[in-house]
């Protein structure tokens, strides 16, 4: 029900800065 | 060693802990799920660190939680499979 898990979940790759919690409010 | 994890931890912002722990995970859960690591890695990180260190302790912890994040991932695939055919 909730749209935002279209793009769930964030991947992780090696190397690349993780953004995932950007989608976390703290 | 723990303390050594636990310490460059310690002295990381929030956002490089969470890289780090992806950097020492990904190999780990590319060994068991060599398709779905980037998003497996992905779903983990949202786990708190400590339990994050407690899997990179535990191959069996590790194992379990690889497990359970396919199958978490898989019914979601489905959901947005049948999502998408109702856009269609």
């Amino acid at each position: 029900s909730n749209g935002s898990s279209i793009n769930w979940p964030p991947e992780f790759h090696p190397g690349v800065p993780w953004k995932g919690l950007q989608n976390i409010d703290p | 060693g723990r303390c050594l994890i636990a310490s460059t931890l310690a002295s990381a912002s929030p956002e490089d802990q969470k890289k780090m722990l992806g950097e020492w995970l990904f190999p780990l859960i590319q060994a068991l799920q060599p398709t779905l690591a980037s998003k497996i890695t992905g779903m983990l990180l949202e786990m708190d660190n400590s339990e994050l260190l407690l899997l990179l302790e535990s191959p069996e912890s590790l194992c379990y939680k690889v497990d359970e994040a396919v199958a978490v991932l898989e019914a979601c695939q489905a959901q947005q499979g049948k999502l998408a055919k109702c856009i269609i």
